[in-house]
């Protein structure tokens, strides 16, 4: 059984990421923020959910309910949105490269 | 969790990477899925539904809750600020698709399923980061799904992944809690990935050409390995559950011959009912019965018995188990939750206790999540898919009301089996009917009360 598991929890690892939503200048106004799934890299595209978003929509929350909106562009949410995206060591690191993040650490030469 | 994840894939505290600038190319939601919430949570049956998003102390005003309400159904596409350094030390195979994605409907219900979010989003990611939930498909509505996977607040956009195809992302999270008449259901509201990309697709495709070339980089559906089934069957007891309905009341129930169907007595209470019985889709038969017993109210058994018109054709009929496992993997298969508006739901778990009396097994106990209209249906053994036991109710705190759905009752087979080979053999009720005459250790087991340790002495 934990063997079926493996790939799914590699895959989950390396896909899973946070998605944080706050207001330009507001840093103290705090932030929204919800889980996400990076689905592609290089360019580094994410889907997480719309919740955090709806502070943000220039038409409110009714914009999401309007008939037939199935999809709305960026801009229909505020200039003032700010995005931030992170996540852990699997998901950034190709072999290697999480050791290269730790500052203070070398292989030197023998 | 279960308990037979792995090996830790990573040790928890370890450097988070530093947060990156994103921009939000589009809001977009899965026109199906909320065809389908409608037609499951909409109507009469939004007044009893809610999906708490917030975090557990926040006062929530009603604006917000309609907010989040009209939000449910939504998912962000955002697109990073490229990172010269990082784009530079990419490998060409590191490019491209960084996760596969199941089709709907490649995942049947009883599935396992591994959740995967953060409680609280970026509350704390170095602890909460990535954190797993195992479940099961609970149940599915187009690319509206259901998983009995623990999720918490700040979950919300988390992927779900199958094991079977490997490490395919199945779903994102959409509420982590649902709520039922004030009380939690246990269940995790999830929209399948496959639609919502493909609606992502073609919303890039109308955004204009800076954005078309994106459409392409989504990842693609996993195909199907040649000379496999399209669709797997999943386990094969997730289709044995009916739907039985007496008058006005209607429940759970599984059929144990083609004939025959067992089912709860406060499902089906009066001997001679007529009863109607449905199969679960594909093979959505309906049938009418008669009920031909039914125990009395005074047995602490709560089971009536169900003899059909005609056979019930295209339902699996489970092998009858004879012993029980305590700590072993459950399925409970049952109408709960939307009784008629969607097929049985599966949820999972492990026998926790089999209450004895000597060494008859009179009570069974499991973890998984049973709601009303679950009564009468069928306990099964995940593992061989005999039937255990025939569920017969949660638990409810009569003080504060509270119903607790992962803690639930069943009736063990073993009980049954003598009485329903009888009647099926002769036709005589006679081995059933000892059901009312049950001992007094049993009823007080079932009346949930401390078993006397001796006879209370006569003060005469």
């Amino acid at each position: 059984m934990a063997r079926q598991w493996g790939p799914s929890m590699r895959a989950a690892e390396k896909a899973g990421c946070v998605v944080s939503a706050s207001r330009a200048g507001q840093a103290e106004a705090g932030s929204w923020s919800c889980s996400g799934v990076i689905l592609s890299r290089c360019p580094d595209l994410v889907l997480c959910h719309g919740g955090i978003f709806t502070p943000f929509l220039r038409a409110g929350s009714a914009a999401l309910t309007a008939a037939g909106a199935a999809f709305l562009p960026g801009d229909s949410c505020g200039d003032d949105l700010r995005l931030h995206v992170q996540w852990g060591p699997a998901a950034a690191s190709p072999a290697g490269r999480a050791e290269r993040g730790r500052p203070g650490l070398c292989t030197p030469q023998c | 969790a279960g308990p037979e994840l792995g090996p830790p894939a990573r040790p928890r505290g370890r450097l988070m990477e530093p947060p990156r600038p994103a921009e939000l190319l589009l809001l977009l939601s899965c026109p199906a899925f909320r065809a389908h919430f409608a037609r499951l949570f909409g109507g009469e049956a939004a007044e009893q539904w809610r999906f708490a998003s917030a975090a557990p102390d926040d006062e929530v005003s009603e604006e917000e809750e309609e907010d989040q309400l009209r939000a449910l159904g939504w998912f962000a596409l955002l697109r990073l600020r490229p990172d010269p350094e990082e784009e530079e030390a990419a490998a060409e195979e590191e490019r491209g698709p960084a996760v596969a994605v199941a089709p709907l409907g490649a995942v049947p219900k009883g599935t396992p399923l591994l959740a995967c979010g953060s409680p609280f989003g970026a509350f704390c990611p170095d602890i909460f980061l990535n954190t797993l939930s195992r479940g099961v498909l609970s149940n599915a509505a187009g690319p509206l799904l259901l998983t009995d996977a623990r999720c918490l607040p700040g979950t919300e956009g988390g992927g779900v992944f199958a094991a079977r195809p490997a490490g395919a992302l199945v779903a994102l999270v959409v509420a982590p809690l649902c709520w039922k008449a004030r009380e939690w259901v246990g269940l995790t509201l999830l929209c399948a990935a496959a639609p919502l990309l493909r609606a992502a697709r073609a919303a890039l495709g109308r955004l204009g050409p800076g954005t078309h070339a994106l459409a392409a980089l989504l990842p693609p559906e996993v195909g199907v390995p040649w000379g496999l089934p399209l669709r797997d069957p999943g386990p094969p007891w997730a289709a044995a559950a009916v739907l039985v309905e007496c008058g006005t009341v209607w429940g759970s129930g599984v059929a144990v011959a083609p004939r025959l169907v067992v089912t709860c007595r406060h499902v089906a209470p009066r001997e001679a009912a007529r009863v109607l019985v449905r199969a679960t889709p594909p093979k959505s038969a309906t049938i009418w019965g008669r009920v031909v017993f039914a125990t009395q109210e005074t047995s602490p058994y709560d089971i009536a018995v169900v003899s059909l018109d005609e056979d019930l054709h295209g339902v699996p009929l489970p092998v009858l188990a004879e012993r029980f496992h305590e700590g072993e993997a459950v399925s409970v298969v049952g109408f709960g939750v939307f009784g008629q508006a969607c097929g049985p739901s599966v949820t999972s778990g492990i026998l926790s206790a089999v209450v004895r009396v000597g060494d008859t097994p009179v009570m069974l106990q499991t973890t998984c999540a049973v709601h009303g209209g679950s009564s009468g249906g069928p306990l099964f053994s995940s593992r061989t898919g005999d039937l255990l036991g025939i569920v017969a109710s949660n638990t409810r705190d009569n003080d504060t009301g509270a119903t607790y759905p992962h803690l639930n009752f069943s009736v063990p087979i073993t009980v049954l089996q003598p009485g329903l080979r009888r009647y099926r053999q002769t036709g005589d009720l006679g081995g059933l009917r000892e059901l009312d005459s049950a001992a007094e250790p049993e009823k007080v087991v079932w009346r949930l009360q401390r078993p006397l340790t001796e006879a209370p002495r006569s003060k005469l």
